[in-house]
């Protein structure tokens, strides 16, 4: 669920908040803990110039230069995780064993482009 | 959505949605692991992902299985036998490729602290690995898996098999065999210290492909 922006959100890409509600997706009968978690997520937009602080690529300087050149031929660079972070999650299996795994890769921490 | 819901599912490493029918409660360990691990700073920078830091061995995947045996008739030849257990675990949910890195099996019992038998009394453990499919019969001969005695009983004993069960295959039967020895005398009250005995659980540790194939990325 993410919250309604209370003020005008940045347009710049950034990482937004998105807590994960397990009963949301129906899961919370066998997922043990936790009842959900902040896995967040990208959004925004990439611009020229892109602003140090936008943790960009090369590349995505130049797309950024062709797209303000062409913007109907080159779109602009998209905005998606560059550090993520794990959670460990307590569940029953599929035969009723009570499992701790640990799952990478399950929070947005940073967004770039 | 199902699609998509499935396809999560498997790189959760989940055939299918899973829906316990008759949960069993959690167990502490994994409890307290949980929390704690929840305890932690985010993000959890210095962590090894790949590690079970609370019992230090690698790993990623920590797994209890509840024991689906029975009890088995007593008539051991020699001694008391106090009890006698065929211990049964599906481990078929264990992936292909997954790496056994800790197996620990535990004994509960209801209650802690038996009134010390007498000196030179002692109680048995013998631990045979027997054919899931076949009689609960260790083979003529055969050498116990594992083998110990201990003079008082606590409420949980933990017998480490890791060495024993590098390859656990898909079925897990163990003979369970708790005898009382030394002087005859009072070896019926020694035995009932094995009476309260409750339930067994097999706590398994795995590395499982997210570590073996370092960070492959998704």
């Amino acid at each position: 669920s993410a919250p309604s922006p209370s003020v005008t959100p940045s347009p710049l890409c950034k990482p937004r908040r998105l807590y994960i509600s397990f009963s949301d997706v129906g899961w919370e009968n066998w997922i043990i803990a936790p009842q959900g978690y902040l896995a967040n997520y990208c959004g925004g937009e990439c611009p020229f110039p892109l602003a140090a602080e936008l943790n960009s690529t090369n590349h995505a300087v130049l797309q950024t230069m062709v797209h303000s050149l062409d913007p109907r031929g080159t779109p602009q660079p998209c905005c998606v995780p560059v550090r993520l972070s794990p959670i460990s999650i307590l569940y029953y299996d599929n035969s009723d064993n009570v499992v701790l795994r640990h799952y990478e890769d399950m929070v947005v921490d940073e967004c770039g482009c | 959505l199902s699609r998509q819901e499935s396809s999560l599912l498997q790189s959760l490493g989940l055939s299918a949605k899973p829906s316990p029918k008759n949960p069993a409660p959690v167990p502490p360990v994994l409890r307290r692991m949980f929390q704690r691990r929840e305890a932690l700073p985010r993000p959890h920078k210095d962590r090894d992902p790949c590690r079970v830091e609370e019992l230090s061995v690698p790993g990623d995947i920590v797994r209890v299985f509840a024991d689906q045996g029975r009890f088995l008739p007593e008539g051991q030849p020699q001694g008391q036998l106090c009890l006698r257990r065929l211990l049964f675990f599906n481990l078929s949910v264990l992936e292909e490729g997954e790496r056994l890195t800790m197996a620990r099996l535990e004994l509960q019992f209801q209650h802690n602290s038996y009134p010390a038998p007498s000196p030179g009394q002692v109680l048995e453990l013998r631990l045979y690995r027997v054919s899931p499919r076949g009689l609960p019969q260790p083979r003529p001969g055969r050498r116990p898996l594992l083998e110990r005695s201990f003079v008082r009983l606590h409420k949980s004993l933990p017998l480490d098999l890791s060495a024993a069960l590098k390859t656990p295959g898909r079925n897990l039967a163990l003979l369970l065999e708790i005898s009382a020895s030394g002087r005859t005398g009072s070896l019926r009250s020694l035995c009932a210290s094995s009476d309260s005995f409750v339930a067994t659980s097999l706590l398994v540790v795995t590395l499982g492909r997210q570590c073996r194939a370092g960070r492959s990325r998704r």
